[in-house]
Parts: structure tokens; sequence; C-alpha cells
């Protein structure tokens, strides 16, 4: 359902230029739970966020269902975005002057729709991640685990399609960090969700179907899990 | 050379009491290395903040070197943290319109020494942390964890009797992880620094000399590791 062709990502900074990503061929298939990791600095960030389409690669295709994200508009890859994928990002990118609940909201509201029809799913996911007696708190009031559930339980607000997750464990407690892993094997399981997580934990790795190497920007390696 | 006394901190938020610890006797010897374990909101970024002043308590005393912190001025308190402590905290906040080099330099500029005498110190940590080459770039043009790793040389560049590391390895890879634990441990085996690092990594708590466990605000269990 998700997959890359040669995909590219170059930075230029001053004269500098970081390779992050040096041609990355990447698939996944609907209703997979991959794992990616790799060293710190090694791309897995950046190949989330093309693939995801919240940046666009220097060369090279990132294709969602067919569609070369390439070939739409800011708006029409904006669109796709907030109605298929979800988006765990590393540092949670909470909105301070929202509560927790707002946040998790988000998605919804800038989408143009009406909250309404979602408090149940809301409250339902607050519940699942155990921060439903948080919902009028701002993150800043929160813990860093605390802020990090919430970025979760935003990511899944619109049940998405494809859920890409930038290392959703890495603040949390073993406990909550299975919670996490288990709520997304079951998303995956039951709903067919597409999942590409992002982690260093070996552990949190051991809940996808497959791991996926990353280092120097390149796939060096693949193993597939043994899982019932 | 640091510990506390029936520390209390809470939180009013609205008409909600958040009792985020509720009697803490924490106490940790000079030349000590201790890791501090719980669950996601139990309080140990709390603790870590009461513990370096960066924060004053609801109750209850914090003592470093056999003095009250509550008897000190703002300023005071300020000068402490800045020439005897080191923090690494667990959101990174790394200023971002300094580049990478500066944020590390940052507390020896906010003490108004001058950074000369400190250039070779700065190369020297950065190397150990393995982001030499990226000393003129800006936090946002660098990975999650490599930000991390600039705010752990931050947090020892004034070389401090204390260093207080809230999840200092959360976003790096095992072997970068790896690194700074050990780098951590040979700062306190070689100049008797004291190390407290909140950690949810089982591995990394086990390069410290005593494990304390903290649950809804207060410690429920400790133990020494073996370590010869
Ligand atoms: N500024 C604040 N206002 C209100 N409540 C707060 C504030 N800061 C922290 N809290 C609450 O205090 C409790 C302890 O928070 P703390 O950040 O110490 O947890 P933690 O153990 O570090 O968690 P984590 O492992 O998720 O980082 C949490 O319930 C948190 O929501
Ligand atoms: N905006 C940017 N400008 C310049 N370089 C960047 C930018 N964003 C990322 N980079 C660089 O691209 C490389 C890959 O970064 P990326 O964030 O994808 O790493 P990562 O694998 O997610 O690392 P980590 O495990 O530390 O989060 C790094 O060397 C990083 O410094
Ligand atoms: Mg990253
Ligand atoms: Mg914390």
């Amino acid at each position: 359902v998700l997959h890359t062709e040669a995909l590219v990502k170059r930075y230029l900074l001053g004269e500098v230029e970081v390779m992050a990503l040096r041609g990355v061929d990447f698939r996944v298939n609907r209703g997979e739970f991959v794992a990616i990791m790799g060293p710190s600095g090694s791309g897995k960030s950046t190949l989330l966020h093309l693939l995801g389409g919240l940046d666009r690669p220097s060369s090279g295709e990132v294709i969602l269902a067919g569609e070369r994200l390439s070939t739409l508009s800011d708006d029409a890859l904006s669109q796709v975005r907030r109605r298929r994928i979800g988006f765990i990002f590393q540092a949670f990118n909470l909105l301070p002057t929202l509560t927790a609940g707002e946040n998790v909201l988000l998605p919804i509201l800038i989408d143009g729709r009406d909250a309404a029809p979602y408090q149940e799913k809301l409250t339902a996911l607050l519940g699942m991640v155990g921060m439903a007696e948080r919902q009028h708190h701002k993150p800043d009031q929160l813990s860093g685990g605390q802020q990090q559930r919430i970025a979760i339980a935003r990511a899944l607000i619109t049940e998405p399609e494809i859920v890409l997750a930038d290392e959703p464990t890495g603040n949390l407690d073993s406990k909550s960090g299975s919670n996490v892993l288990a709520m997304l094997r079951r998303i995956c399981d039951q709903m067919q969700a597409t999942i590409v997580m992002v982690t260093h934990d070996p552990r949190a790795a051991s809940f996808a179907d497959r791991v996926v190497f990353l280092k120097d920007g390149q796939i060096v390696d693949q193993c597939p899990n043994q899982r019932d």
C-alpha cells in the first residue's frame, strides 16, 4: 500500500550537504506492521516524514495506494495526510495552548469537521492510553510520557489506514509501552491498518511483522519476525 | 551530598490537585550513580527538578552539600545550578536560535564567563558524543538523538559535581546509548561526580550503583546493583 523508489533526501546547510537518505526502496503492504531500526542520525525520521508526505524528497518517489505523492498539490497532500495517515512525532508536537483533549481532536478540527461525533471515540482512546482524567490539562502540565500518550491518541482519532510512529515508546515505562504496542498490534490485526514504527527498542520491534535496518541513509538489512 | 526530607510537590490545576510527590526521602552520596525508575507520571522528572533547584517543593527540604535550598534566594539558587549541577532535560530544551556548539557553551555564557578557555573541552565533549562535525548546525537541523547528545554535552561542559539526567538515552540507539552511559560511569568513577539518572531502560539502570523505584509520588523500593 505504501512504497518508495530510489528515495533520496539531501539537506543543504551552508555549503555542507547532508545526505539523509541515499536511495531507499522501502515497501509495506496493507495490514502489515513494520519496524524501522538504526543508529541515531541514520535517516529514520526523515524516511517517516517523506512516507507521510510531510516533506518532499530530493529525488525518487513515494507511492501511496498507487498514487505518486509528487504529483499532488500541497493541498491535496495535506488532505491525504489528514484523512488517511496518523503521525506520531518523535517530539510529540502538541500545541501548548490547547488541552490534551483538544490536541487529540486536532486532526478533525483542522479538517473543518465537527468534533461532536468524536467525543465517544476521544474518551475511549484516552482511556486506552491511560489519560482519561487528564483531558482538560495542557501539555506543560503533563509528564513526558503523558504527552507522548496524548500524541499517540491524536494519531489514532481518525482511525487512519496508515500509522507512522516515530519512537512512540521512547518516554514510556515498560508497562505503558507494552500497552501502546499491544494497541498498535490490535489496530493492525483487527482493522488491517498499516503500521510503520521507528524504534530503538528491540522489544518494541518484536511486536512488528518485519524489521528493516537503516544505516547512513540506506536499508542495510531486513528480517521477518517469527510471529504466530 | 544531596538528600531530601519529606519532599512534597503539589500542582494545582483549576480545582484539581495533582500530588506529584507525596513525601520523598531520597539520598545520594558523593561519587554515587543512582538510577530512578518508575511508571510514566510517577514523579521522576518532578523529583529531578526539585533536586536541581529548578522548582521549589510545596513542603519538605532539598539539602545540597549541607545547605537547604529553601534558604537560598533565586539568584543564589541559580548560581548553584550553573556552577555545581549539570541538567539533562527529558525534552532537551535546546535554544533553537543557537548552534549546537553555542548550546553546549550556554552554561558558561549565562554565567557571564568567557567561552574561549572552553573551546578545547567543547571539541572533546562533542567528539565523545559523536557530534564533532555538527557544531555549527541548529537544533532543527539535527535528528532527535543528535539533539539529545548535544543536551548531554551541555550538561557536562562545566564539569559539574552533580549530573541530573532525565531519560538521557530515550532517543538513542543502543550503541549511542551505551556510549553515553559509559561516559557517565567514567565521570562518576574518575572524577567522583554524583549522578542521578531517571530512566525507563533497565539496561541503562544497570550502569548505576543503586536503583530507586518511584510510584505515585513515593519511593516504593530500592536495590543495589551488583557491580565489581
Ligand atoms: N506543571 C504541572 N502542572 C500540573 N501537573 C503537573 C505539572 N508537571 C507535572 N505534573 C504532574 O505531576 C505528575 C508527575 O509528573 P512527572 O513529570 O514528574 O512524571 P514522570 O515520572 O517524569 O513521568 P514520565 O516518565 O512520563 O516522564 C504527573 O501526573 C504530571 O501530570
Ligand atoms: N532540517 C534538516 N537540515 C539539515 N539536516 C537535517 C535536517 N533534518 C535532519 N537532518 C540530518 O539528516 C540526518 C538524518 O536525520 P533523521 O532525523 O532522519 O535521523 P534519525 O534516524 O531519525 O535519528 P534519531 O534516531 O536520532 O532520531 C541526520 O544526520 C540529521 O542531522
Ligand atoms: Mg529520529
Ligand atoms: Mg519525566
